[in-house]
């Protein structure tokens, strides 16, 4: 079994010289990792199963990297090195992605960008991909199914002020701020999306899409209290019929408060708070407004 | 005071706090 | 108010800018005030000496374009271009944006139309858009668009410049304001204080009756 192994090693790593991952990968996945004739300690276990994980993601096969992952699972939390750990948590992260589990990818991708050290055993982490981990969980957050814990995670990345120095910020502001992202934004996005994340769905949508529309959606749910499917679709830049399908989805699953009125083909928003509640709060906010005033007369010693 | 009567002036235009049918109905 | 803190710095640097600057020098800073993307309040530079001096000048004109822009509307440029300076899109903007504050100010709840022809917008997706992007996105408004109804109510929007002589109806609706308060308050009082009462009878009045009930008994007994 040495033999074999010194033999697949070699041979993974020509395959690998040429950039040939799946084979490299295939030629590492014959080492077995289990077998009694030696003794194989977990290290090593775990670094074979990292490594041939790291090589099918080399060719975004999210399946195989998976099955090598979930083994490494069982091994990595009594493991000690460091280097290995944290090349397992970006090879989860990155299939959590490629499976378009946008929201748990996010979370992982943030956790790596907030590592502090900057030397773990022989690899040097630089900033830059510090800034790729963190622009990443930008991205998978932005691409998440809009709902109450995407929007936890978007508060969280847009208080990092490490976010702002990153290209993505103008749409990640936008978005937390619910605001409508228009086709330009949209199309400058799509470029730095990975093909995965560009992938046509089975509704026909691609998964940029249907994120922007549902976004844009719940940002006019804001801004109106009705408005014509027609109107809706030439403000999404989709068609009327696409817009009434995705709202309905949206209200369906509760994540959009509203009705739909198809002999008008017009959709109404539904404020989530009562009336009697909405004039609560415009006191209040009128009586803060009064208060900042009030300091600003007493700053100014008037 | 430029600045606190334009502040003044935006938060007059606040009242009254809520004006709508429904609001009246549950008010009521 | 954080559209008064944004353009507090803006408005000391023009308002340096005119005193350090005389008449026609000030043109090219008041284009560049009502240029400017954040700001929207121009009282503090029509105050600055330099600035009043253009009254009756050659450069009265400069101090017309900016008492436009504190007070007036787009339709009060289309009815004055004649004696006023070109305007770049910059401004335009502004003027419009400052159109809506202006319209604010005397209904919370804005037609359409009423936008359409203030603002010289041809239709509703461009009107909205309008308010969308230059109004409600850019902090100066707050409110609800409402398609069927072909209208903007307004929950929040921020102050213009005080026109002369409008100072005094703002006192008289604060006079009015504290007044409601205060009879509201009193009225609140009096309300406690009945609540008050009528609990001590019902009180007085269940102890009575307890009474009664143990002297009942007792005589039963």
């Amino acid at each position: 079994e040495e033999q074999v192994l010194i033999i697949r090693e070699k041979l993974a790593e020509l395959y690998e010289s040429e950039q040939q991952w799946s084979k490299a990968a295939q030629m590492l996945s014959g080492i077995d990792l289990d077998s009694g004739m030696r003794v194989i300690d977990d290290t090593f276990r775990l670094s074979k199963c990292v490594q041939i994980a790291r090589l099918y993601l080399e060719d975004d096969d999210a399946i195989n990297a998976e099955a090598f992952i979930n083994k490494a699972s069982f091994l990595v939390s009594s493991s000690q090195h460091e280097v290995l750990n944290l090349q397992y948590k970006v090879c989860y992260a990155r299939i959590l992605d490629l499976k378009r589990k946008f929201l748990e990818a996010a979370l992982r991708y943030y956790d790596i960008s907030q590592i502090e050290k900057r030397q773990i055993g022989d690899e040097t982490i630089d900033e830059e991909a510090l800034e790729q981990a963190l622009s990443a969980a930008v991205t998978c957050t932005i691409l998440a199914a809009a709902g109450p814990q995407r929007s936890r995670v978007l508060a969280t990345l847009y208080k990092d002020e490490r976010c702002s120095k990153l290209k993505i910020y103008p749409i990640l502001q936008k978005v937390y701020l619910e605001r409508i992202l228009r086709k330009p934004e949209i199309d400058a996005f799509a470029e730095e999306l990975k093909p995965h994340q560009k992938a046509i769905l089975p509704d026909n949508f691609t998964v940029l899409d249907r994120a922007m529309i549902e976004h844009n959606l719940l940002s006019a749910s804001k801004l109106y209290t009705n408005i014509s499917f027609e109107e809706l679709g030439t403000l999404l830049g989709i068609a009327p019929h696409k817009a009434e399908k995705i709202a309905s989805r949206m209200i369906y699953e509760d994540r959009m408060r509203g009705s739909i009125d198809q002999v008008e083909a017009v959709i109404h928003f539904e404020d989530d708070t009562e009336e009697l509640q909405q004039w609560d709060q415009q006191i209040v906010s009128l009586c803060q407004a009064l208060n900042d005033i009030l300091d600003g007369m007493a700053k100014k010693g008037l | 005071e430029s600045s606190l009567l334009r502040q003044v002036s935006s938060l007059l235009r606040r009242l009254p706090a809520i004006e709508s049918e429904k609001f009246q109905d549950d008010f009521m | 108010m954080d559209i008064e803190e944004r353009q507090a710095e803006i408005i000391d640097h023009f308002v340096k800018q005119a005193t350090a600057n005389k008449d026609a020098a000030l043109g090219s800073i008041i284009a560049e005030a009502t240029s400017h993307p954040s700001l929207f309040a121009f009282s503090e530079i029509l105050a600055v000496p330099n600035v009043a001096e253009l009254e009756g000048t050659e450069n009265t004109v400069i101090l017309d374009l900016l008492r436009l822009f504190a007070h007036g509307t787009w339709s009060d440029f289309k009815s004055n271009a004649g004696h006023l300076p070109h305007l770049v899109p910059d401004q335009v903007l502004k003027l419009k944006q400052l159109t809506v504050l202006t319209l604010a100010e005397t209904n919370k709840v804005l037609p359409y139309d009423l936008l359409m022809l203030e603002l010289d917008v041809a239709n509703v997706r461009e009107l909205e858009d309008f308010l969308i992007n230059e109004c409600m996105y850019a902090g100066i408004v707050r409110g609800k668009l409402d398609q069927l109804r072909r209208c903007f109510e307004v929950q929040f929007a921020a102050g213009r410049d005080l026109r002369p002589g409008q100072l005094g109806s703002m006192i008289q609706t604060l006079s009015n304001w504290l007044g409601t308060s205060d009879s509201l308050l009193v009225s609140i009082q009096e309300k406690i204080k009945w609540a008050d009462t009528m609990s001590e009878l019902d009180n007085k009045h269940r102890k009575d009756l307890e009474d009664r009930v143990e002297d009942v008994k007792k005589s039963l007994s």
